[in-house]
Order: structure tokens, then C-alpha cells, then sequence
């Protein structure tokens, strides 16, 4: 994917000439945007897409992510997992069965997939797997109150009503940040403890809404 | 053998390239 400057010139260069607006490609751009110009240190981000079930109930699913972990801001150091052997020996079978869907069954397995998986790669990993069915989780409370959802701080993660939260605190985020936007919820998480930008809304504001 | 969604499919297909991007930068030894 593409590097851009502000985020404004990924908004500009993601701008599609057809009413396609949310495929793929300008997702992963925007979000990438989103992240790499940023002054805080986040962790990933994901774009919960709105759409309905057979019932009619509105339902926030995986749109698309984008993870950059903690190593690479240039911190030099590493964050290492807290979890077992056990835990990591799983962690690394289902990112080889991963790997084997995407690659084929007889692709050679790497390196990149036998090496430790993070906490926060997990975290972002299940992610895929989880929908918000009307206002549930902290997705679906931003989208169903049209207002943004900012917890910071280990503790309040891990006291909080929402599951995805007490989930992120297990897996070490101290910041988890939901913002509505055209067609779904903008989520951010980081290791880090970040508090409350306008910045971040406006940059969210420039970069996802779409019309 | 199981589908993946496409939005899914794409999306893991950048996590398992940025992820060997960050191993190989880590990695001390020149590849």
C-alpha cells in the first residue's frame, strides 16, 4: 500500500472515480493514513463495517485492518508475549492453518508464521472472527449513540461493561478508541496510554467520511 | 478447505506480509 504525507493526500489519492467507495485498497490506505501519521504510538486500526443481518438487525462486521505493532515507531524494543508455551504453540498452529488457506495446503510454511505471535497480534487476529449486533460492544455503542467511545487506561479497560475491552486489557492495550463514521465504527487500540485528541476525531472525520 | 471471506482474505494476506517485513527488520542477521 501506499505512503502518504497527511492525511489528507490519502484521502485525496484514495478518492475513488466510481461510486465504489469502500472496497478494499482505500480501506487499508485510509487506515494506514491513519496510524503512520499519527504523533501517538497506535497499535493497529480497524474499520468495523455496518451492514444488516436476514433479520434486519444492524450488524457491525470486519471491513478491514491494519496492524503495526509496537516495535516499529523505533522504540527499540520488543514486546514480548505473556503467554505460555502452550498458548504460543496454539497461537502458532491456527497462523499456519491461516497461512495455509491464504498460500495453499502445500505451501512452504516460513518463518513468519513459526515465530512468537504477540498479544496484540492475537488480539487483532480474533478480531476478524467478531460482529456487533445492534449497539453491542464497544463498536456498536459509538455507532448506535453516533458519538465516540474513548477508554484509556489499563484499569478502566478491565473494568469495563464491554467485553471487547476487558479483551483488549488482557491482551495489554491500555488505550481502546471506537469513532463512528460513514458505514461503521473506526477503532484504534495501543500499548500505550493516549488520551483524547481532537486531532484524532478530525483526522477520522477527513479520512472515513466518505461523502 | 475452509473459504475465507475476501475482506478477511486480503486482510490476512497484508498481516502476514507486514509481519515478515517486521521479523526481517528485527532480525540481526542480513537475509
Amino acid at each position: 500500500s501506499a505512503s502518504f504525507s497527511t492525511p489528507a493526500a490519502a484521502a485525496a489519492a484514495a478518492q475513488p472515480s466510481d461510486k465504489t467507495m469502500l472496497n478494499q485498497e482505500t480501506l487499508q490506505q485510509r487506515l494506514q493514513a491513519l496510524i503512520e501519521g499519527a504523533r501517538e504510538s497506535w497499535t493497529y486500526a480497524i474499520f468495523w463495517q455496518s451492514s444488516y443481518d436476514y433479520s434486519g438487525a444492524s450488524v457491525l462486521g470486519w471491513g478491514d485492518g491494519y496492524y503495526i505493532g509496537e516495535e516499529d515507531k523505533g522504540k527499540g524494543r520488543m514486546k514480548n508475549s505473556a503467554s505460555s508455551a502452550a498458548e504460543q504453540e496454539h497461537r502458532k498452529k491456527v497462523l499456519r492453518e491461516l497461512n495455509s488457506l491464504i498460500a495453499g495446503p502445500s505451501s512452504v510454511t516460513d518463518d513468519a508464521v513459526d515465530e512468537e505471535v504477540t498479544d496484540t497480534e492475537w488480539f487483532f487476529l480474533v478480531s476478524m472472527t467478531q460482529s456487533f449486533v445492534n449497539g453491542s460492544g464497544l463498536p456498536g455503542q459509538a455507532l448506535f449513540n453516533g458519538s465516540p467511545v474513548w477508554v484509556a487506561g489499563s484499569e478502566r479497560l478491565g473494568t469495563s461493561p464491554c467485553e471487547r475491552a476487558r479483551q483488549g486489557q488482557v491482551f495489554g492495550l491500555q488505550t481502546l478508541v471506537c469513532i463512528p463514521s460513514a458505514n461503521g465504527v473506526v477503532e484504534l487500540g495501543s500499548t500505550e496510554l493516549i488520551f483524547q485528541s481532537s486531532d484524532l476525531m478530525n483526522k477520522v472525520k477527513v479520512l472515513f467520511n466518505f461523502n | 478447505q475452509a473459504e475465507l471471506p475476501i475482506a478477511r482474505r486480503h486482510s490476512l494476506q497484508r498481516f502476514f506480509e507486514k509481519r515478515r517485513d517486521r521479523l526481517v527488520s528485527k532480525s540481526p542477521y542480513p537475509t
